[in-house]
Protein backbone atom coordinates (compact mmCIF):
# COMPACT_ATOMS: atom_id res chain seq x y z
CA UNK A 1 0.00 0.00 0.00
CA UNK A 2 1.15 3.29 -0.56
CA UNK A 3 1.56 6.15 1.79
CA UNK A 4 -1.35 8.04 0.55
CA UNK A 5 -3.44 4.89 1.08
CA UNK A 6 -3.21 4.76 4.54
CA UNK A 7 -3.58 8.18 4.83
CA UNK A 8 -7.24 7.54 3.26
CA UNK A 9 -7.62 4.28 5.03
CA UNK A 10 -6.86 6.35 8.41
CA UNK A 11 -9.37 8.86 7.85
CA UNK A 12 -12.24 6.21 7.64
CA UNK A 13 -12.89 6.66 11.55
CA UNK A 14 -11.25 2.32 11.98
CA UNK A 15 -12.00 0.76 14.67
CA UNK A 16 -10.94 -1.96 16.71
CA UNK A 17 -9.22 -5.11 14.74
CA UNK A 18 -9.44 -2.68 11.54
CA UNK A 19 -7.50 -0.60 13.11
CA UNK A 20 -5.08 -2.34 14.79
CA UNK A 21 -4.39 -4.28 11.62
CA UNK A 22 -3.80 -0.98 9.81
CA UNK A 23 -1.11 0.58 11.90
CA UNK A 24 0.41 -3.05 12.35
CA UNK A 25 0.87 -2.82 8.63
CA UNK A 26 1.67 0.86 8.52
CA UNK A 27 4.60 0.20 11.40
CA UNK A 28 6.07 -2.29 8.49
CA UNK A 29 5.56 -0.05 6.00
CA UNK A 30 7.25 3.40 8.09
CA UNK A 31 10.16 0.62 8.81
CA UNK A 32 10.79 -0.79 5.14
CA UNK A 33 10.05 1.92 2.88
CA UNK A 34 12.55 5.07 1.87
CA UNK A 35 12.71 7.66 3.55
CA UNK A 36 10.74 9.54 0.41
CA UNK A 37 7.38 7.08 1.63
CA UNK A 38 7.58 8.78 5.20
CA UNK A 39 7.92 11.96 3.73
CA UNK A 40 4.94 11.40 1.65
CA UNK A 41 2.76 10.13 4.94
CA UNK A 42 4.19 12.91 6.27
CA UNK A 43 2.15 15.87 8.35
CA UNK A 44 -1.22 14.79 7.18
CA UNK A 45 -0.30 10.97 8.00
CA UNK A 46 1.26 12.02 11.25
CA UNK A 47 -2.08 14.37 12.40
CA UNK A 48 -4.22 10.96 11.55
CA UNK A 49 -1.94 9.10 13.73
CA UNK A 50 -2.30 11.51 16.80
CA UNK A 51 -5.47 12.15 16.47
CA UNK A 52 -6.10 8.36 16.81
CA UNK A 53 -3.74 8.24 19.97
CA UNK A 54 -5.67 11.19 21.42
CA UNK A 55 -9.01 9.43 21.60
CA UNK A 56 -7.85 6.55 21.96
CA UNK A 57 -6.02 7.51 25.37
CA UNK A 58 -9.80 7.98 27.23
CA UNK A 59 -10.54 4.59 26.62
CA UNK A 60 -9.54 1.46 28.29
CA UNK A 61 -10.54 -1.23 26.53
CA UNK A 62 -7.80 -4.28 24.87
CA UNK A 63 -8.15 -3.26 21.35
CA UNK A 64 -7.85 0.31 22.68
CA UNK A 65 -4.72 -0.16 24.68
CA UNK A 66 -3.06 -2.62 21.62
CA UNK A 67 -3.90 0.42 19.36
CA UNK A 68 -2.06 2.93 21.58
CA UNK A 69 0.60 0.95 21.97
CA UNK A 70 1.07 0.49 17.62
CA UNK A 71 0.65 4.14 17.15
CA UNK A 72 3.60 4.59 19.46
CA UNK A 73 5.69 1.81 17.45
CA UNK A 74 4.40 3.38 14.41
CA UNK A 75 5.77 7.23 15.11
CA UNK A 76 9.09 5.86 16.02
CA UNK A 77 9.38 4.33 13.14
CA UNK A 78 7.97 7.76 11.54
CA UNK A 79 10.75 9.50 13.60
CA UNK A 80 13.74 7.28 12.39
CA UNK A 81 14.76 10.14 10.06
CA UNK A 82 15.18 13.89 10.00
CA UNK A 83 11.85 14.83 8.40
CA UNK A 84 9.69 13.08 10.45
CA UNK A 85 11.27 13.39 13.46
CA UNK A 86 10.93 16.86 12.51
CA UNK A 87 7.41 17.03 11.80
CA UNK A 88 6.64 15.85 15.29
CA UNK A 89 8.62 17.72 16.82
CA UNK A 90 7.10 20.45 14.92
CA UNK A 91 3.30 19.21 15.80
CA UNK A 92 1.76 21.21 18.83
CA UNK A 93 0.43 17.09 20.13
CA UNK A 94 3.44 15.28 19.51
CA UNK A 95 5.26 15.11 22.81
CA UNK A 96 2.54 16.27 25.34
CA UNK A 97 0.79 12.69 23.82
CA UNK A 98 3.59 11.00 24.22
CA UNK A 99 4.41 11.93 27.82
CA UNK A 100 0.26 10.81 28.23
CA UNK A 101 1.63 7.11 26.63
CA UNK A 102 3.95 7.22 30.02
CA UNK A 103 1.17 4.97 31.97
CA UNK A 104 2.39 2.37 33.79
CA UNK A 105 -0.72 0.39 33.59
CA UNK A 106 0.66 -0.58 30.30
CA UNK A 107 4.13 -1.02 31.03
CA UNK A 108 5.61 -2.44 27.79
CA UNK A 109 4.18 0.98 25.68
CA UNK A 110 5.21 3.01 28.61
CA UNK A 111 8.75 1.60 28.27
CA UNK A 112 8.47 2.52 24.30
CA UNK A 113 7.34 6.19 25.26
CA UNK A 114 10.05 6.91 27.70
CA UNK A 115 12.70 6.20 25.48
CA UNK A 116 11.14 7.95 22.81
CA UNK A 117 11.14 11.09 24.91
CA UNK A 118 14.46 10.17 26.24
CA UNK A 119 15.97 10.51 22.79
CA UNK A 120 13.77 13.81 21.94
CA UNK A 121 15.61 15.32 25.43
CA UNK A 122 19.03 14.27 23.70
CA UNK A 123 18.41 15.61 20.41
CA UNK A 124 21.03 18.67 19.48
CA UNK A 125 18.45 21.25 18.62
CA UNK A 126 18.50 24.77 18.82
CA UNK A 127 15.02 24.92 20.75
CA UNK A 128 15.94 23.24 24.08
CA UNK A 129 13.63 19.90 23.97
CA UNK A 130 14.42 18.62 27.31
CA UNK A 131 12.62 21.69 28.34
CA UNK A 132 9.71 20.87 26.34
CA UNK A 133 9.30 17.26 27.38
CA UNK A 134 9.50 18.21 31.40
CA UNK A 135 6.82 21.60 30.72
CA UNK A 136 4.54 18.70 28.67
CA UNK A 137 5.54 16.09 31.98
CA UNK A 138 4.40 19.12 34.58
CA UNK A 139 1.16 20.29 32.55
CA UNK A 140 0.17 16.21 32.43
CA UNK A 141 0.71 16.02 35.86
CA UNK A 142 -0.77 19.32 36.96
CA UNK A 143 -4.04 17.70 34.99
CA UNK A 144 -3.93 14.68 36.73
CA UNK A 145 -3.41 16.06 40.07
CA UNK A 146 -0.26 13.65 40.38
CA UNK A 147 3.25 14.31 41.70
CA UNK A 148 4.90 15.23 38.21
CA UNK A 149 7.51 11.73 38.61
CA UNK A 150 4.64 9.67 40.14
CA UNK A 151 4.52 7.79 37.01
CA UNK A 152 7.93 7.05 36.40
CA UNK A 153 8.55 6.22 39.94
CA UNK A 154 5.84 3.98 39.34
CA UNK A 155 7.29 2.35 36.35
CA UNK A 156 9.93 2.10 38.18
CA UNK A 157 8.49 -0.50 40.45
CA UNK A 158 6.85 -2.81 37.72
CA UNK A 159 8.75 -6.02 37.47
CA UNK A 160 10.00 -5.26 33.69
CA UNK A 161 13.21 -4.16 33.23
CA UNK A 162 13.18 -2.96 29.96
CA UNK A 163 10.99 -0.81 31.42
CA UNK A 164 13.34 0.04 34.78
CA UNK A 165 15.65 0.89 32.36
CA UNK A 166 13.74 3.17 29.97
CA UNK A 167 12.29 5.14 32.99
CA UNK A 168 16.24 5.50 34.53
CA UNK A 169 17.25 6.74 30.71
CA UNK A 170 14.00 9.25 31.06
CA UNK A 171 15.47 10.61 33.95
CA UNK A 172 19.16 10.71 33.29
CA UNK A 173 18.35 12.51 29.91
CA UNK A 174 16.27 15.55 31.72
CA UNK A 175 18.90 16.00 34.86
CA UNK A 176 21.85 15.75 32.11
CA UNK A 177 20.40 18.50 29.09
CA UNK A 178 19.72 20.89 32.30
CA UNK A 179 21.97 23.72 31.76
CA UNK A 180 22.31 24.69 35.53
CA UNK A 181 23.18 22.99 38.75
CA UNK A 182 20.61 23.82 41.08
CA UNK A 183 17.73 22.75 38.45
CA UNK A 184 19.76 19.13 38.51
CA UNK A 185 20.08 19.04 42.02
CA UNK A 186 16.29 20.17 42.48
CA UNK A 187 15.35 16.83 40.45
CA UNK A 188 17.06 14.70 41.59
CA UNK A 189 15.75 15.72 45.73
CA UNK A 190 12.13 15.88 44.12
CA UNK A 191 13.01 12.14 42.95
CA UNK A 192 14.49 11.10 45.97
CA UNK A 193 11.24 12.51 47.89
CA UNK A 194 8.78 10.47 45.65
CA UNK A 195 11.59 7.47 46.72
CA UNK A 196 13.64 7.19 44.30
CA UNK A 197 17.00 6.69 46.40
CA UNK A 198 14.90 3.64 48.90
CA UNK A 199 13.64 2.26 45.21
CA UNK A 200 16.98 2.41 43.38
CA UNK A 201 18.30 -0.34 46.64
CA UNK A 202 16.41 -2.86 45.17
CA UNK A 203 16.96 -2.03 41.31
CA UNK A 204 20.76 -2.29 42.36
CA UNK A 205 20.54 -5.61 42.77
CA UNK A 206 19.53 -6.63 39.44
CA UNK A 207 21.53 -8.02 36.96
CA UNK A 208 21.14 -6.61 33.72
CA UNK A 209 23.94 -4.63 31.53
CA UNK A 210 21.63 -2.04 30.53
CA UNK A 211 20.50 -1.27 33.84
CA UNK A 212 23.71 -1.37 35.44
CA UNK A 213 24.72 1.77 32.62
CA UNK A 214 21.84 3.77 33.93
CA UNK A 215 22.68 3.26 37.18
CA UNK A 216 26.27 4.28 36.59
CA UNK A 217 25.33 7.40 34.70
CA UNK A 218 22.50 8.96 37.47
CA UNK A 219 25.10 8.06 40.29
CA UNK A 220 28.31 9.86 38.32
CA UNK A 221 25.91 12.66 37.51
CA UNK A 222 25.10 13.13 41.06
CA UNK A 223 28.37 13.14 42.06
CA UNK A 224 29.74 15.53 39.74
CA UNK A 225 26.98 18.03 40.65
CA UNK A 226 28.01 17.31 44.14
CA UNK A 227 31.95 18.43 43.57
CA UNK A 228 30.83 21.10 41.72
CA UNK A 229 28.48 22.69 44.57
CA UNK B 1 19.40 9.41 1.61
CA UNK B 2 20.88 6.85 3.95
CA UNK B 3 22.47 9.28 6.18
CA UNK B 4 18.54 10.80 7.31
CA UNK B 5 17.67 7.03 7.75
CA UNK B 6 18.24 5.70 11.53
CA UNK B 7 18.47 9.04 13.57
CA UNK B 8 15.79 7.31 15.84
CA UNK B 9 17.37 4.19 16.13
CA UNK B 10 20.90 5.93 16.69
CA UNK B 11 19.89 7.78 19.38
CA UNK B 12 17.89 4.76 21.74
CA UNK B 13 21.07 3.39 20.79
CA UNK B 14 23.44 6.16 22.21
CA UNK B 15 21.22 6.55 25.52
CA UNK B 16 21.39 2.65 26.12
CA UNK B 17 24.97 2.77 25.89
CA UNK B 18 25.35 5.60 28.37
CA UNK B 19 27.62 7.51 25.24
CA UNK B 20 24.35 9.71 25.36
CA UNK B 21 25.37 11.44 28.76
CA UNK B 22 29.55 11.28 28.03
CA UNK B 23 31.43 13.90 28.15
CA UNK B 24 28.64 16.18 28.60
CA UNK B 25 29.95 17.48 31.06
CA UNK B 26 33.64 19.12 30.99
Amino acid sequence: RSAVMYIQELKGDLRDSQLLSCLESLRVSLSNNPVSWVQTFGDEGLALLLNYLKRLQDEKDEYSVKCQHEIIRCLKAFMNNKHGLKAMLTSRDGIPLLVRAINPRVPHMMADAVRLLSAICILESPENLQERVLEAITEYAEEQDLERFQPLLSGMQKPIIALKAGCMQLINALISRGEELDFRIHIRSELNRLGLKNLLKDVRTIENEELKVQLMVFDDQAEDDSEEL
Amino acid sequence: ENDETGVMDSLLEALQSGAAFRDRRK
